[in-house]
């Protein structure tokens, strides 16, 4: 089973 | 204030239609060094990163850095207003609450202007790291389209795998299966339609294929599309906008749960 991530998690700032 | 002219009008209305389906809308901030936009999509599962440089516009002034928050939607409908062929150029005083567009014809004997309502937006920007990737693919933009295209027909999501064999797209939907795959090839003369696979460790990632679908709408900016993937990092699916600069697309993989 997958989930999609979330952008902002990949990012700083986010 | 704020002035760049751009002769090559249809540019900036491909961009427009480019993103205007996964961006409602966003902040262009305006620079000396250019235009800028970072956006995400409102389910925050990609995000859209434009950048045009000043030396890329026929002329380009900046007196003054300001957010210019543009309803994307809006903005294409008064693109559309102008021809392909026309120069299109943008006006903004310091702190306007409104762009506007002038259009000229080639031979100069039509001129329009629109006016662009803009909107406060409140908008966070993210640092994206600059990285080496797994795998990098250059392609033919028309070729990433079809194969975008015919797996959305089979299934929800895609397994990219970037192996030395090639790189393989995998989808799977109550039709059934598809698996499409492409060798490194530059046999052509022309270099638009080679395939480059620059590959230093194999990689698999699964992303929503809707998403790379909707990427897709920025085809008619370049003849090539470069993909971008690491292990548990969000794909980049790159266009060059010609010398102007280029628009890319971030998007979240699929992780397991």
């Amino acid at each position: 089973q997958q989930k999609q991530a979330n952008i902002g998690s990949f990012f700083t700032g986010g | 204030m704020f002035e760049a002219k751009i002769s090559q009008g249809s540019v900036l209305k491909k961009l427009v239609e480019a993103l205007k389906e996964l961006v409602t809308e966003g902040n262009i901030d305006v620079s000396p060094s250019g235009m800028s936009l970072q956006a995400m999509d409102s389910s925050h599962v990609c995000l859209v990163s434009l950048v045009l440089r000043d030396d890329g516009f026929d002329h380009f002034r900046c007196d003054r850095n300001m957010p210019m928050g543009i309803h994307f939607a809006n903005f294409s409908k008064i693109l559309k207003c102008a021809g392909n062929d026309d120069a299109i150029t943008l006006k903004a005083e310091d702190n306007a609450d409104q762009l506007t567009l002038m259009f000229e014809s080639s031979n100069q004997d039509r001129i329009s202007d629109f006016d662009l309502k803009l909107m406060s937006i409140e908008s966070e920007h993210l640092g994206i790291p600059d990285q080496d990737y797994s795998a990098e693919i250059k392609m033919p933009a028309s070729e990433y389209q079809r194969i975008v295209r015919d797996l959305t027909s089979i299934g929800d999501t895609v397994l990219i795998s970037a192996t030395k064999e090639g790189i393989k797209f995998s989808t799977s939907g109550d039709v059934g299966t598809a698996n499409v795959t492409l060798r490194h090839n530059t046999t052509s003369e022309k270099q638009e339609e080679h395939t480059i696979i620059d590959l230093k460790e194999p990689v698999a990632l699964t992303f929503a294929l809707r998403y790379l679908k909707n990427f897709s709408n920025a085809t008619a900016l370049a003849p090539q599309v470069k993909l971008s993937l690491t292990k548990d990092l969000p794909i980049v699916v790159e266009y060059q906008v010609g010398e102007l600069g280029n628009i890319r697309f971030y998007l979240a993989p699929k992780i397991d749960d």
